[in-house]
């Protein structure tokens, strides 16, 4: 464990902790795609799918974490689709998620590093999360706007892999340990985020809200 | 007795 994996790690909860608090304390989902957590709620089951299979005790903080990330991307979904479906603005959540899911599927079956079924899943669900954020940024570029808490949020949520970049050249350097299946699509999930921290750091650190041009 | 973890990252 290194520093900048464990902040990355710190981010994703604050993340995650960011959005169920955004939307239990407004009551309402407006202005979050539904879409992207699902995606997100699938890539942490696929990935930690040996949570499942061969029940560990839950000694370590490894263990737990990840139960962390499914109950409460779950939790996020039911809070959506659900309990404030009401607010759940489907109009203009409308980004096809099968563009998205059909592709990570296919990559993961012809690139991986073993063709067996857990490593497919977890290859699966490496492609998916670099491209599961798209329905948000797609929500927010047909709203134009996104409330200041979403975009603290989506801040936390795309600081998360770009923090993993940096753990992943800090053991490639110093344990020479290499995943290069996560490390491009980390780079890849990471630029997809480049304009919004353009918008949130020239923005947002100054108290203004993301307006995009119409 | 687990396969070795190849992937040790969340």
């Amino acid at each position: 464990m290194n520093i900048f994996r464990l902040f990355g790690d710190l981010s994703h909860l604050a993340a995650i902790a960011i959005l169920l608090l955004k939307i239990w304390k407004t009551r309402s989902c407006a202005g979050v795609s539904g879409k992207t957590q699902l995606l997100f709620a699938v890539c942490f089951i696929t990935r930690y799918i040996d949570l499942f299979l061969h029940f560990v005790s839950l000694y370590n903080t490894e263990k737990v974490m990840k139960l962390i990330y499914i109950s409460a991307s779950v939790f996020t979904c039911y809070l959506i689709f659900f309990k404030f479906k009401a607010t759940y603005d489907g109009n203009h959540d409308s980004m096809r998620a099968e563009f998205l899911i059909v592709p990570a599927a296919g990559l993961a079956c012809l690139i991986n590093t073993k063709f067996d079924a857990i490593e497919i899943l977890w290859t699966f669900s490496i492609y998916l999360e670099a491209v599961a954020i798209l329905p948000q940024l797609f929500l927010i570029s047909k709203t134009g706007e996104a409330e200041t808490i979403t975009s603290h949020y989506l801040f936390a949520q795309g600081s998360y892999r770009a923090l993993y970049i940096l753990n992943w050249i800090y053991r490639y350097h110093y344990e020479s340990h290499v995943d290069t299946i996560a490390i491009v699509a980390g780079v890849v999930q990471t630029i997809l985020y480049c304009d919004f921290f353009y918008l949130y750091i020239t923005k947002v650190v100054k108290g203004q809200k993301i307006v995009l041009p119409a | 007795l687990s396969p070795f973890k190849k992937h040790d990252e969340l």
